[in-house]
């Protein structure tokens, strides 16, 4: 049996809950920053790959891979920034998150933010981009791939 | 369901509008909500979930122009504002929840609110865990337009604080809701400043007041020092006031010399007089006189309704408001003083041209805090010069209405909340 401790077993609840990814390294970061609008989205080839170890069946994304088959950009390798650039956004959207949160501004990923992306929050983002994160349905239906049908 | 959730989208999308600040918010005043029947949580009672949301929309409701009210009944097209729990992929949402940890609860744009039944949601005052009463109040924010604030004591900060023990809207969380949707206005009943004896620890007799605002049936406790009204009001006046009138009184009045300590209270042709230290109305004062008496017989020359009335301590008189005239009762003489009644304009002159609330006042208050009487009427009021002002300057009027002010730009957030909200 597990140990309880409350009369209506409300603390063993908690551990049948599915348990939310920790962020832990700074590509957990950077989805982090990016799904609450501290930074454009992670690049869909990497996101995917990354995805499939978390969740096979994630309705949401395969929609989003279909949309990408139908005509969707995505830049090839070679298109890819140099990586000072990559780092400097991921430095920019820490330092910005920590300047909000009430951090020292480092702009790298330390203890202090990492445990302050780790605490319990709203799901609202708290910046507005322009682009991220707004897969509705109307905005798939618009593709090439539509007209052409 | 992701398709009927556009459909849905494009219709709602009609229900906001600009605000005062030119931000999008709700159009109308009165908002329906309801919790979902597919989205109850496991943790809490479905009567304990919907006492709190009744809670966290009831919190706005005193900061705001806003009101909300349950409804189970209506079409859902009809409904304003849906909650729901729900874990990993819910309801509709294209926003997948993440588990325990993490993202609690978020809110769409239009007006839907989803909280992650993988949290351990718990009733306020409850020790451990992550209170629901908390988190409602901030995504109802969201909903009513409002983003994250980055202040520490806000409610609308995005990562979420254990619950404090005194858990209540701040003074930025109202200004920034006020901000969307403007502040309370309404005309008032009757304002006083009650007045009670108390014995202090040490045994000794202290006099202390309190402010009171009343509209119709509803009262609000003024707190002058915090600048809002106390935290829970409006109340009905039949759970404060003993005896009163349950749809409300026109005037309060306090009689207060080195003889008498008398308080009434005035509604038509009537008046109750009230015992402040049993805190109800005499039914049969130390005198006699069973209550309520008409108004013409406890104060010869004066008939029932009145506008208001407010005790003048200086020369010993109630000056009764009746339309565009005013009536000075000598409470020495027990009768009309003589030269009254009088045009309120005259008896109480505009001292700036003709910014004057001519007749038909509202309330009369004397506020200890101020130490000054003000004149009421709608959104208005007009201060009364007062001795001290003439000392001053001298050519100030007797008795004369410095120019008008606003009153919810005096005394702040004395907002009405919908009647279904005034017991929980």
């Amino acid at each position: 049996e597990k140990l309880f401790h409350h009369r209506d077993h409300s603390d063993l609840q908690m551990f049948n809950a599915q348990q939310a990814q920790t962020i832990t390294d700074e590509y957990t970061a950077e989805l982090f920053l990016s799904r609450y609008g501290f930074m454009k989205p992670v690049r869909w080839e990497e996101t995917r790959d990354r995805y499939e170890d978390l969740d096979d069946n994630n309705d949401f994304l395969d929609d989003l891979q279909a949309s990408i088959q139908e005509g969707t950009s995505v830049p090839h390798f070679r298109d890819r920034p140099p990586p000072e650039g990559e780092n400097q956004a991921l430095t920019a959207a820490l330092k910005d998150f920590q300047r909000l949160s009430g951090l020292p501004v480092t702009g790298a990923f330390d203890d202090a933010t990492r445990e302050a992306m780790n605490k319990p929050r709203c799901g609202v983002p708290d910046k507005e981009m322009d682009s991220s994160r707004d897969y509705h349905l109307a905005k798939m239906q618009s593709g090439p791939a539509v007209t052409r049908r | 369901k992701r398709h009927l959730a556009a459909l849905v989208t494009k219709r709602r999308r009609h229900r906001r509008d600009l605000g005062e600040a030119g931000h999008v918010a709700f159009s109308k005043n009165v908002l329906r909500w309801r919790l979902m029947g597919e989205g109850y949580s496991n943790q809490l009672s479905i009567e304990e979930q919907r006492y709190i949301f009744r809670l966290a929309f009831r919190m706005w409701s005193e900061v705001s122009p806003l009101q909300f009210m349950e409804d189970n009944g209506s079409p859902l097209e009809d409904i304003d504002i849906r909650l729901g729990f729900g874990t990993g992929r819910h309801l509709g949402c294209n926003q997948r929840f993440d588990g325990s940890g993490q993202e609690f609860a978020h809110a769409w744009f239009l007006g839907d609110i989803h909280f992650d039944d993988d949290e351990h949601f718990t009733a306020p005052n409850t020790g451990s865990g992550i209170s629901l009463l908390k988190v409602a109040v901030h995504e109802i924010g969201h909903v009513l337009g409002l983003p994250h604030i980055y202040r520490p004591g806000s409610i609308m900060q995005p990562s979420y604080l254990p619950q404090e023990a005194a858990f209540e809207m701040g003074w930025m969380d109202r200004k920034a809701i006020q901000n969307l949707y403007g502040a309370c206005k309404g005309r008032f009943s009757t304002v006083f400043d009650w007045i009670r004896r108390e014995r202090s620890p040490y045994g000794q007799v202290v006099v202390r007041f309190n402010t009171y605002f009343m509209r119709e049936g509803w009262y609000w406790l003024y707190e002058n020092r915090n600048n809002r009204t106390r935290y829970g009001d409006p109340v009905p006046l039949r759970i404060g006031w003993r005896g009163l009138p349950a749809d409300g009184v026109d005037a309060y009045v306090h009689v207060w010399s080195l003889k008498r300590d008398d308080v009434y209270f005035f509604k038509g042709t009537q008046f109750w007089k009230y015992d402040s230290d049993n805190d109800k109305v005499f039914g049969q004062d130390p005198e006699g006189h069973r209550y309520p008496r008409k108004i013409s017989e406890g104060f010869p020359g004066i008939s029932g309704p009145i506008d208001t009335a407010v005790y003048d301590r200086r020369d010993s008189c109630i000056y009764f408001f009746k339309n565009t005239l005013v009536y000075a009762f000598s409470v020495e003489s027990n009768g009309v003083a003589p030269g009254f009644p009088k045009a309120i304009q005259k008896a109480f002159p505009p001292v700036s041209g003709g910014d004057h609330p001519g007749g038909n006042i509202d309330v009369a208050y004397f506020s200890y805090a101020h130490n000054a009487v003000f004149l009421f009427k709608g959104r208005r009021f007009w201060q009364v010069v007062s001795g001290r002002d003439r000392r001053r300057r001298p050519f100030l009027p007797r008795n004369g209405l410095l120019p008008h002010k606003e009153v919810d730009r005096h005394w702040f957030d004395i907002c009405d909340v919908h009647p279904t909200a005034l017991t929980l």
